[in-house]
Formats: C-alpha cells, sequence, structure tokens
C-alpha cells in the first residue's frame, strides 16, 4: 500500500512544484517507486519534467472524468522508479464541473477513489498541490496520508501558514481523519538577509519538530532545471540545490522508517 | 471616470501583490486617486499594507454579497490618495458561491458592477488577482480596462504566460471587448544570472512593445517592507527595490497620457 502525500501551500511560488519533482527524484534514485500527480492545472510538475501533453491524450483529468484509465495516462520518467501522471490545462475545467455535477461530500473524494487503483504498484505517491484552497486541493487533502508544506522564507508565505493549518485540521475533523502532518520545508533560505533568517527562526518557533532540519537554499540551478526537463539532481548533482533535496529525501525517509 | 486595470497572472509567487501596493502607492504620491482592490482570498494586499480584518466587518466579499455598502468597506492607507478596498479569508467562499448561484455570464460580471459606483471617485482603480484563473480572476478580467501582467524572471513564469494570453483574448472575444493589454513587468530580475537574463530576452523578443522598459530587480527591502505593513517607497525609499516602482509608474503615466 503506497503512502499518500499531499505537498500543499495556498501561497503562490514557494516551492511546491520544485520540492515535488526534486523530492521524489530523490526518493526514487533511493529505491522508492514513487508517483507524481499533477494536480495543478498550470502542469508545471509535467514540464518540470519534459512532458507537454497534446489536447485530448490521457492526463489526469480523463482519468479523474473516466474518460481512460489510470494506466494509460501514467508516464515513466528520466529516473527509473519515479513515475508521473501528467496534467494539461484542461484540468482548470474540473473544480466548475464537480461544484456543478457533485453534492459537497463527494465532490471531494474523487481524487482518493481514483488513486486507490495506483496504490499497490507503488511505495509512495506524492501531489503537487495548485496555489489554492479550491476543490482540487481539497481533494488532495481528502486522498491523502499526510501533507508536507513547503513555505518560503518570506513574510506573506509566512503569514499564510495559519490559514493553511487551519484546513488542514478542518479536513482531519471531517472528510480525512487520517491526515496526518509529514512536515514542513522551509525553502529558497538565503543566510545573507535578515528576513529568510527571521521567517525560519519565527517558523521553527512556532512548530517545532514539525519543521525539517534540512532546508533548501535558494540555488539558480533549481531555476534553471525545469528548462532542461529534468529534476536539478540530474541537471546538477554537485549544487547546493540538488544536495538539498538529497538531504530531505533521506531526512524524510527517517522520519518515516525511524530508521 | 476610472480607468480599471487588473494585475493578474496565474503563476504563483511573480509579483502580484507587490506591484499592486507599490505601484499604486507611487502612482498616489504622483497625486493620482488610486483604489487598490484586493481580489485574493489570501489577502495579501491588505496585510501587506498592515490591515488585518476581523470576521463580520466590512469587506470586499460582504460588498459583493451586498451586506455593505462600498463606501463602507474602503479604507484609507497610509498614502494620502490611495484607498483600499480590503479583503478577508471568507473571499474564498465567492468562487463556489458565484458558480452555485448564477449562469456564466452573470457570474462573470459581479465585480464589474459592484466597481461602477467607485469609478468616479477615483482616477486608477487596481484589482490584485489570486493566481488562478478561476472566477475571482475573470471577474476582475471583465471589470477592467486593462491588464497588467507581472513575469518574474523564471522558466515556470515565462511558460504559464501563453495560457494567460490565450485567457485574455478569450475575455476580449467574449465578456469584454475593451480589454486592452496595459504592459508585461519583469519581476525579481537578477542581473547575475544566466536564467534572469535569458527569460527577460525571450519576454521581449516575443512580446516587444507589450514588455514595460522598467523591470523589477530582486531587492530584500521589497520583501521586507510588507512585514511593516508599508509600501517599499516609504519602507526604504532610496532602496533598489523603490526606485524600481518609482520608475515603473513614471512609466506607466508616460503610456497613458502620450506626455
Ligand atoms: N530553492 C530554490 N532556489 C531557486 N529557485 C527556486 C527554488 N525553489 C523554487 N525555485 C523557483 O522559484 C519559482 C517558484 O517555485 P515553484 O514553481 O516550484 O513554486 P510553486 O509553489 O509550485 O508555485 P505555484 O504556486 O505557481 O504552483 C520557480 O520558478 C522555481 O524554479
Ligand atoms: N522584486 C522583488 N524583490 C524581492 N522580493 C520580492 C520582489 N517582488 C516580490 N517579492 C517577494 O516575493 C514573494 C512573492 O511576491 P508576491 O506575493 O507579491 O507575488 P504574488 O504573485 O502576489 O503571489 P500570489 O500568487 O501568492 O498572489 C513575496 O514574498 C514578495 O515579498
Ligand atoms: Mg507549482
Ligand atoms: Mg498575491
Amino acid at each position: 500500500m503506497a503512502k499518500i502525500t499531499a505537498i500543499a501551500n495556498q501561497k503562490g511560488g514557494v516551492g511546491k512544484t520544485t520540492t515535488a519533482i526534486n523530492l521524489c527524484a530523490c526518493l526514487a534514485l533511493a529505491g522508492q517507486r514513487v508517483l507524481l500527480v499533477d494536480l495543478d492545472p498550470q502542469a508545471n510538475s509535467s514540464s518540470g519534467l519534459g512532458i507537454f501533453l497534446e489536447p485530448e491524450t490521457p492526463s489526469l483529468y480523463r482519468v479523474i472524468t473516466g474518460q481512460c484509465s489510470l494506466k494509460e495516462a501514467v508516464m515513466e520518467t528520466e529516473v527509473g522508479k519515479m513515475h508521473l501522471l501528467p496534467s494539461h490545462q484542461d484540468l482548470a475545467a474540473l473544480e466548475v464541473e464537480l461544484v456543478e455535477g457533485l453534492p459537497p461530500p463527494e465532490r471531494s473524494g474523487q481524487l482518493k477513489g481514483m488513486l486507490e487503483e495506483a496504490s499497490k504498484d507503488y511505495d509512495w505517491i506524492f501531489i503537487d498541490c495548485p496555489p489554492s484552497l479550491g476543490l482540487l486541493t481539497i481533494n488532495a487533502l481528502t486522498a491523502a496520508n499526510s501533507v508536507l508544506i513547503p513555505v518560503q522564507t518570506e513574510y506573506f508565505a509566512m503569514e499564510g501558514l495559519g490559514r493553511l493549518m487551519n484546513t488542514i485540521n478542518m479536513i482531519k475533523d471531517g472528510l480525512n481523519p487520517g491526515l496526518e502532518h509529514e512536515g514542513i520545508v522551509l525553502t529558497m533560505t538565503d543566510d545573507r538577509t535578515n528576513l529568510s533568517k527571521m521567517v525560519s527562526d519565527e517558523v521553527r518557533s512556532h512548530l517545532g519538530n514539525l519543521v525539517f532540519e534540512t532546508t533548501i537554499p535558494r540555488n539558480v540551478r533549481i531555476g534553471e532545471s525545469p528548462s532542461h526537463g529534468r529534476p536539478v539532481v540530474l541537471y546538477s548533482i554537485a549544487s547546493r540545490g540538488a544536495l538539498g533535496y538529497v538531504a530531505l529525501a533521506e531526512e524524510l525517509l527517517k522520519r518515516n522508517d525511524g530508521g
């Protein structure tokens, strides 16, 4: 049975997709069978891996709406044990269709039902969420066993954290009592600025052990890698960015195996 | 009659709120009567100006749903001629309520109707949009005379531009034939990296004169200013960030007055 982890934060540009792609790649290189689900209509997890879907081809949207099977849509990536369930901008239509077509509890549980089929083939399934707390993210939080929250070390990202924690608690009290925190990852850290240090200190003092010890530094190789369609560990293995995600994958495995 | 400009980009974290707050502040210091409308449930335009609404107080959501008047909700800011129509996270409920309550054309026109009342009191109305192409942003593009697009000089932000331009063209062909481009602003530029230069060159070569000559450099004072609840021109006037937004406001006025 795969563990399902949603990577979520309604604040835009905090490193959700970057963390999704690079953490999955590092876990797969460490031997885990990993599926990355691109639940954002921007389809950045797909394009960041060099995958651009033609319209009318199998995609997450077509799987959720029953137009093709999960197996038809899942694709291999350059990293052997890492697969991708790609998206196309057609996913943008799903939220309105779910609201118009289904009552509240059903409209939140569509992704969960869909992922059950994939669960036996993977050790871990990650869901890259869009920058919102709308129905797509609610579907992810309902399907997930845990939620991983990337937090950019900036003021607005820190400020939005409280609201996200409340939403997670609401889901835990209702739609998904099994939802746990996987942890909080500080991203785009910069030791040269007081702002980054202030936010890091503040988040750690409020959330203690929930915050991973590993932080991901701002590193231009990370920003360059999606234009080459590859995770940063394949694009620039010795970079501080790649080493950051390698360390994060190790810490994540340690937290899960107790190993 | 006020000019209405939407500040939009579905890519998260590209500098929509930062541009909204700081451009409005600079235009107001230059003598324009400006209203900033916070159309994002994150309410970052509000918090970035030090305004945190209590629940049940006048907000954009309560104005749009007819629970209070626009005049009751609009607030003054530290900059004399700059007013804010603030938001609270209650705005997150609006998208679903519009879908469940109104047919397609009406659900897109709610903001336009609401802003007509404000038009006579201001020279310029700016709308800070959320990171999505959902109903809130569609309402903004339907109400607006023009759209200003901040583009962070990063790969994913560049890649999403095509989709945003298509959406704008669709609105222009249907809901709002008068919608024009105000321009594209390159944000968080960094002369030290090839990535930033590559993206800047690419965007300029594709979109030519649509792109403002003024670019906004990555500058830590910009990131610090919202934690002080003030626009960067008030927080750190001599910083490269503040000077960037002063220059942008000048170029915007020149493009509009032909002056
Ligand atoms: N550690 C880092 N160092 C440098 N650049 C980074 C880093 N992490 C992410 N980036 C860049 O910052 C931008 C935002 O990251 P990303 O797109 O992963 O965030 P996101 O939360 O998925 O955004 P959205 O809210 O739009 O989905 C991207 O251009 C990415 O390449
Ligand atoms: N030129 C700049 N230099 C340094 N930091 C910046 C700059 N512009 C924006 N920032 C910071 O980058 C982050 C993203 O900017 P901002 O929140 O304005 O983007 P946004 O597009 O409004 O995000 P969202 O999609 O979540 O609404 C913020 O923490 C902001 O303070
Ligand atoms: Mg993303
Ligand atoms: Mg914003």
